[in-house]
């Protein structure tokens, strides 16, 4: 029967696109915002 | 009702390769930039804890529901991350504005006592991170050259 | 072979130097300054005085790094996260000093730098299955798959010189995953799939690119990841690592579902041709992709007109040339005569012997199968257009000739084969889903055998008995059977072969009432 899709951790119903935050093909689950590397501006590269 | 059809001697390398493969998968980390200060280290917690992100996790509106403090620890320890860039936004949005030279986060504390085309003077609010806590810094000079 | 004396210690030298300097607060933003002051020192090495030195600089730079995380995975006591610091410290630095030349190769010359960097990617992928073949089990995916995603990721930084030649960019990168797709490196395959399903690397290719021009290129990784699966998926042979890497297809083909269908309807026809006819619920996640622009009536609505619906008359766009595929050129001769005028008579009777002549050893060339029932269908639609496509209309046709004989003659693998064919055809609302809809239903109405009728009416079954999603155009298909009368479909026999069949057809019937 295959598996139910709506258990592999991707919010199939997000008005949103997926792939931005898509972590992993193995991950259960999808970014944080802070697993996203961001081009943010140089001055906040404060370390 | 095809029934099985017999593996190659090239799909049984390649199957022997993949169980190889298997035992040393990528980690999440392996496709992201170095943390030095929050690196991910997994380690098993009770299965009652939250796990996966809650939606519009990644909205500004989520992080100005945030205490500053929260938004500092963001800011600071989550460096060249979109939730660095969010906590930015948010802070932003409360009046606070980046010292490019000190690196630290002000706010007008009242009004300032003199604004020129070049800085503005007046008490201020600052968060230093070396102390982790907000101060108040009068006669403050704030250069609009290191504002960002 | 053959690298000049002391080109070894000069390289050793220089990354160890260059990496010093990637680390330290001096190197200034992106490392730029470090950079000026590091190319210096490739000059005075004489490092960059031919195209044949700097290759063999590359060469060894990726193999010292190579050789370093080899010896840092191989150290006991350290924990993963140690060791990802220690050979990210040097992998890091050499992805920087890499995106640095390239970007600041031949000036504003575009060509040396896609030149250079192709130079380069070709090197980090002979050095990998070298690497690969050499280690067997023991080969580590772990700095190729850092050094390929961290170089990407700063070759797509948002800046004017990278924009302008981000497609070459791209298409460098999708030509060196191409080469070291999972058939050919099946020991990189989970690194590989990260690779291509990188948030980044979809966001470019499939979203930012303009006009689709990188669509193409994905479709065929594509085919490179269902490629690799099919052998093991088709003998439903699951073990772990064959469920991971199929679990991962899944999600990344949900995301392409939900972010970019038109994709999946544009490539399905070429994703179809390599799945393996068992893998119902993979193929059905594909088969039930629609454009977003389109709202799909729902299937189980009373008296559905379908030849009434805007969509049902146009072709769908399919980026397979299907004419190739039919070979040998003789066949293909003989086929458009048919078609046109019903000769030559032995056409049909030498047709099941032409399907069958399969290189690869199989009993059937599926390829074929499937891209001969697609060009009869596409050949008949637009001689239909004037009558409207129906039940009365395909047929007598030369073109149904051909379905019937198929269906007729066949054993019960071509048989199943040749439906599976026509069923993978059943989409969303256009006319390649009405065509064959009406054929399938209109085979089932003149099988003068119940044993066409169950494999047809299996055929549709096994695909919705599956989890969801169900393709629109299989639903209404199903839904027309069992409803009009005309098919006698409850008074067939194979309906209540078993206990279990009966309660089968009644809960499907149930969902579709």
């Amino acid at each position: 029967p295959g598996i139910d899709l709506t258990t592999l951790g991707l919010n199939l119903n997000s008005p949103e696109n997926l792939y931005s935050m898509f972590q992993s093909p193995f991950a259960e689950s999808a970014c944080r915002p802070q697993d996203i590397d961001y081009h943010v501006p140089a001055e906040y590269l404060t370390n | 009702p095809l029934g099985p059809i017999q593996l190659t001697k090239d799909q049984h390398y390649q199957l022997s390769n993949l169980e190889a493969a298997y035992h040393h998968l990528p980690h999440p980390s392996d496709s992201e930039r170095m943390r030095h200060f929050l690196p991910r280290n997994p380690c098993p917690t009770p299965t009652y804890y939250p796990s996966a992100t809650f939606p519009h996790a990644d909205t500004v509106e989520l992080y100005q529901r945030c205490s500053t403090e929260t938004l500092f620890f963001i800011f600071y320890y989550m460096e060249g991350t979109k939730a660095q860039y969010l906590a930015a936004k948010a802070l932003k949005k409360q009046s606070w504005r980046f010292h490019t030279k000190y690196m630290m986060w002000f706010q007008r504390h009242e009004e300032p006592k003199q604004i020129t085309e070049e800085y503005e003077q007046g008490t201020y609010i600052y968060f230093d991170y070396e102390k982790w806590g907000q101060k108040k810094k009068e006669g403050f000079t704030f250069e609009y050259r290191y504002l960002e | 072979f053959d690298d000049p004396a002391g080109l070894h210690e000069k390289t050793e030298f220089l990354l160890r130097e260059w990496v010093n300097m990637y680390h330290s607060p001096q190197a200034g933003r992106d490392s730029f300054k470090a950079f000026n002051a590091f190319v210096q020192q490739m000059h005075t090495q004489g490092i960059l005085k031919t195209d044949d030195l700097i290759t063999r600089f590359f060469r060894l730079c990726t193999e010292m790094c190579v050789d370093l995380c080899y010896r840092a995975l191989s150290e006991a006591g350290q924990s993963q996260t140690m060791i990802r610091a220690k050979c990210f410290h040097t992998l890091d630095a050499f992805v920087r000093l890499i995106a640095l030349l390239v970007k600041h190769s031949g000036d504003t010359n575009t060509v040396t730098k896609i030149n250079l960097l192709n130079k380069v990617l070709g090197i980090m992928a002979g050095v990998l299955l070298q690497d690969h073949e050499v280690r067997f089990a023991e080969f580590q995916q772990l700095p190729y798959h850092r050094i390929f995603i961290m170089l990407f990721i700063e070759l797509n930084a948002p800046e004017p010189i990278l924009e302008a030649i981000n497609f070459e960019v791209l298409t460098a990168f999708c030509h060196v995953f191409h080469i070291l797709r999972p058939a050919k490196a099946p020991g990189f395959a989970y690194a590989w799939l990260e690779l291509i399903s990188h948030r980044v690397f979809i966001g470019r290719l499939l979203a930012l690119t303009p006009n689709q021009r990188g669509w193409g290129f994905y479709a065929q990784l594509l085919v490179d990841l269902f490629k690799i699966l099919a052998p093991f998926l088709r003998n439903a042979d699951m073990t772990k690592p064959v469920q991971l890497l199929y679990k991962g297809t899944l999600r990344v083909l949900l995301v392409l579902l939900h972010d970019f269908p038109e994709f999946l309807c544009d490539y399905h026809y070429a994703f179809c041709d390599v799945i393996p006819p068992n893998c119902i619920q993979m193929r059905n996640l594909i088969l039930s992709a629609f454009p977003r622009t389109m709202r799909l009536p729902d299937p189980f609505t009373v008296n559905l007109v379908v030849e009434h619906l805007p969509d049902i008359n146009k072709a769908p766009r399919i980026l397979t040339n299907i004419v190739s595929l039919i070979q040998p050129a003789s066949f293909k001769k003989d086929l458009d005569s048919y078609l046109k005028s019903r000769a030559p008579i032995t056409f049909l009777s030498e047709l099941k012997s032409n399907l069958q002549a399969n290189p690869q050893g199989s009993r059937y060339d599926i390829p074929l199968i499937n891209a001969l029932v697609l060009y009869v269908g596409t050949q008949a639609i637009p001689l239909l257009q004037t009558k409207g496509v129906s039940m009365s209309t395909i047929a007598p046709s030369s073109h149904m000739d051909i379905f019937e004989n198929l269906a007729v003659n066949l054993d019960t693998e071509g048989r199943y084969l040749f439906l599976t064919a026509i069923a993978n055809q059943l989409r969303y609302p256009n006319s390649h889903t009405h065509y064959f809809s009406c054929a399938l239903l209109y085979l089932f109405r003149q099988a003068n055998d119940q044993t066409i009728q169950e494999l047809i009416t299996r055929v549709l079954l096994e695909r919705l008995i599956v989890n969801r999603p169900h393709p629109w155009g299989l639903l209404i298909t199903f839904i027309e059977l069992i409803k009009n009368q005309n098919f006698k479909f409850w008074d067939h026999e194979f309906v209540r072969c078993a206990p279990e069949i009966e309660k089968l057809f009644e809960n499907v019937a149930r969902s579709c009432y």
